[in-house]
């Protein structure tokens, strides 16, 4: 196994929103992202899953001190593309498994994933990248999820 | 800006393989990426976005060679876990900008999708980090995907 786990990051200053049932055709994430971008307002995560019936849900994350904005911007977007509906939360914290070589490794995946599930803490989001595996979940467990994963890949040995 | 653009990156050896209408309780994503994972799948990306009335899409891709049998896997758990079903698609390829500090650059990502709906290109997927802003579209148009990206990220100067 080539994976090296490095550690555990968070970031508890983001606030999630997701235009729902967005028509699944070419422009519609520009139509989002432009304004979103022309607001002057950053954006951290940018997550969509496949869609199915020609729609799907957009998701991305802000800073909590551009989520009033970043919400009307999305409110309008959504009437403007007929979408279903819109669904933001501002008490979310995004905790990433840190390391090289994680791409393709299922079993680091799943021992995250084990981990959390082990303390009753729900995934909200996950999104993947080869040096970075983050789940989103509901802020009050941040504490217990660092803890929860130092502990599960034996990163809090180093110090002991 | 302090975001730096070094290249085009891209993936046609994968499929996608997603379990629709998963429970969105604490232990799903483990009870799904387990199996994959003792089956000897690797996995590439894991893609979830935020769930509506309890459930919530399960996406993941996995090498072209694996997906008769991540395929198997993931049929045996839609049955199990309770889920609305399971779409897959082998016709995908995942491409990606790749950079530095392109975190927080609405415009750089609203820049690459506004490329790609140009062209009339369905983005299906949609997942970011620090380094890569990665879409997954139809394999067919691949090449038309790079060289617009190329084209409108001035990436094809260096040569000239
Ligand atoms: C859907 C899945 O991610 C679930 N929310 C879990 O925590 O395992
Ligand atoms: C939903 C959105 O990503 C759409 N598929 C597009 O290509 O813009």
């Amino acid at each position: 196994e080539d994976a090296l786990i490095s550690g555990i990051a968070f970031n508890r200053d983001e606030a999630q929103l997701t235009i729902a049932g967005v028509p699944d055709r070419p422009g519609i994430a520009a139509a989002i992202l432009g304004p979103v971008g022309d607001a002057n307002i950053e954006v951290d995560m940018i997550v969509q899953n496949v869609g199915a019936d020609a729609s799907t849900d957009f998701t991305f994350t802000v800073h909590k001190n551009d989520y009033d904005r970043a919400s009307d911007v999305v409110k309008a977007l959504a009437v403007e593309l007929g979408a279903k509906g819109v669904r933001t939360a501002t008490d979310i914290v995004k905790v990433s498994l840190v390391g090289v070589g994680m791409r393709s490794h299922a079993g680091i995946a799943s021992k995250m994933f084990k981990a959390l599930a082990a303390e009753g803490i729900n995934i909200r989001m996950i999104s993947t990248s080869e040096i970075k595996i983050s789940v989103v979940i509901e802020d009050k467990y941040l504490e217990l999820a660092v803890r929860t994963l130092h502990r599960a890949f034996e990163l809090d040995q180093a110090k002991s």
